[in-house]
Parts: structure tokens; C-alpha cells; sequence
């Protein structure tokens, strides 16, 4: 399952 | 994305705009910590690695690119413009900056998600970003006269981690997997720091008085 990252954030 | 990220990031861009218009109209940074500035700008740089490598969208390069112009451009300003500089009050903006640096790269290099070099810088500027507005605080506490356009930068600045927290607890409770212990503890601390700013700040807006802080 691809984890869901804070890395999208800014 | 969600209302309550896109309302932290339009918050966050606010603060940068606020003291961007302060310095560059009335050409003063008076009140401003730059070392605050110094270090925000190191968040950006360490976070933001991998504007180049991975693309996510338009509106998230845009908001990068904003952020690392802004702070830089800033710490110019307060550091070389030939009129603002002279306003720069390195007397009283003396915290020693480098005893957060060290800290903050220690504890990345030992809590973080992933050890890789992307993954700990990205993690040392959350660790940093949680501490960077101390220098400001402790020169607010100093200086004692805080002008509007000074208290609602660090204002907006508190707001903006405060409605990511928001953020956080909407995709945990919307996306599987999403739990990120190091991005949530860090968010609170930083957003617990401006706790007493925030009281000062409303009571001085309630009573609509000058906003001083205790020293």
C-alpha cells in the first residue's frame, strides 16, 4: 500500500 | 488538499506578504528578528530539495517558490539593503540561533521516517520550523513597542501551523495510512510556542490596546 505522506504539504 | 490546509497555506503566505509590505514600503525592519528570517530560511532550503525531483503540482511549486524567494529576499533585505539594514536592531535580536540548529539536525538524525539524506533534512526542517520563531518571540518580549504590521506577521505565522493541524486530523480520519507521529508532535510544539503570543495578542485586540508582552 503506497503510504500516505506529509511530503505533499507544504 | 483540503479547506483546512489551503486556508494554513494562504495564512502562511499572508505572514510572508505582511512583512515583505512592511519592509519594502515603509523600508524598516524594526522589530524584526533576523534571525528568525535566517532560520525560516533554512526551513525552506532544507525542505524543499525536492522541488526539482518530484513534481506534485502546479500549485505546490508555485508555494515553494514563493516561500524560498520571500525568505530569502527578506534576510536580503534586513542584511544588505542599504535604508533597512540601518533599522536592524542586532543589539537586542541576540539569541544564539546555532543552539537550535544543533539540536534540531540531532534529533533528525536519530527520529525520522526514512534515513536518507532527502528524508533527514526534510525532517530536521520540520524539527527547525518548530523552534525558528524563538528569536522573535524573545525580541517581541524585548523590544516591548510591537508595531501592528510586526504582531500580525507572527501571528498569521502561529495561525498557519495551527490550521495544518486541523489539516492532519481531516486526512487521518480521510486517507488509510496517514499517521505521521514526527510531522503532528512537531506541529503542536510549534503551534504551543505562540500560546501565550496568541493570548497577549486577542486581549490587546479584545481590550483594543497596544499589544505588549510580559517581559
Amino acid at each position: 500500500t503506497d503510504r500516505e505522506s506529509t511530503h505533499d504539504e507544504l | 488538499m483540503n479547506i483546512f490546509r489551503l486556508a494554513g497555506d494562504m495564512t502562511h503566505l499572508a505572514s510572508v506578504l505582511v512583512l515583505l509590505l512592511k519592509i519594502h514600503t515603509i523600508k524598516s525592519c524594526a522589530g524584526v528578528s533576523l534571525k528568525t528570517q535566517e532560520l525560516y530560511a533554512l526551513v525552506f532550503a532544507t525542505r524543499y530539495l525536492d522541488i526539482v525531483t518530484d513534481f506534485i503540482s502546479v500549485y505546490n511549486t508555485v508555494m515553494k517558490l514563493i516561500f524560498l524567494g520571500s525568505s530569502f529576499s527578506i534576510v536580503w533585505y534586513i542584511r544588505h539593503h542599504r535604508v533597512v539594514r540601518r533599522s536592524y536592531d542586532k543589539d537586542q535580536d541576540t539569541f544564539r540561533h546555532y543552539l537550535l540548529m544543533i539540536p534540531c539536525m540531532l534529533l533528525a538524525l536519530f527520529v525520522h521516517e526514512k534515513f536518507t539524506f532527502k528524508e533527514v533534512m526534510w525532517t530536521f526542517s520540520l524539527y527547525l520550523e518548530a523552534v525558528a520563531i524563538l528569536p522573535q518571540l524573545v525580541l517581541l518580549q524585548r523590544t516591548r513597542n510591537i508595531d501592528n504590521l510586526t504582531g500580525q506577521y507572527v501571528f498569521l505565522l502561529g495561525a498557519y501551523r495551527g490550521l495544518y493541524i486541523f489539516n492532519w486530523i481531516y486526512r487521518y480520519f480521510t486517507e488509510p495510512h496517514f499517521v505521521h507521529w514526527i510531522t503532528w508532535i512537531a506541529g503542536v510544539v510549534q503551534t504551543l510556542l505562540y500560546a501565550d503570543f496568541f493570548y497577549y495578542y486577542f486581549e490587546s485586540w479584545k481590550n483594543n490596546v497596544r499589544l505588549q508582552l510580559p517581559a
